[in-house]
């Protein structure tokens, strides 16, 4: 499927670099490091469940880089309004997880 | 640390 992502360059730099800050071993972020940040975020807790359910793709109950700026772009969107999809449309499944 | 499979991979459910 040859669909651009829908996070843009400059915003995955900007997602990567909150990445990093968290402390990710082995390039992956457990739910206890990421369930904070996104709780910051001040969006209701059965909204964040859905971001995780949708970014969490392999179901590890971890995220890698890819699945962390997926679940960020996704609460970057219900902040400004925009309804949290039930689930993950094709542009927003990252190019290494098709 | 999580059961294989189910939603308890969700931190937040």
């Amino acid at each position: 499927v040859d669909i651009p992502w829908v996070v843009k360059p400059e915003e995955k730099l900007k997602f990567d670099s909150i990445f990093d800050s968290l402390g990710p071993v082995g390039g992956i972020l457990t739910g206890d490091k990421v369930k904070p940040v996104l709780l910051n975020s001040k969006l209701p807790v059965d909204i964040l469940g859905r971001v995780w359910e949708l970014s969490d793709l392999d179901r590890d109950g971890m995220l890698d880089r890819d699945e962390f700026s997926v679940a960020m772009y996704l609460v970057y969107r219900a902040l400004e309004g925009e309804p949290v999809p039930m689930s993950l449309p094709p542009p927003l499944v990252p190019p290494s997880k098709r | 640390q999580y059961p294989a499979g189910g939603s308890s991979t969700n931190p937040f459910l």
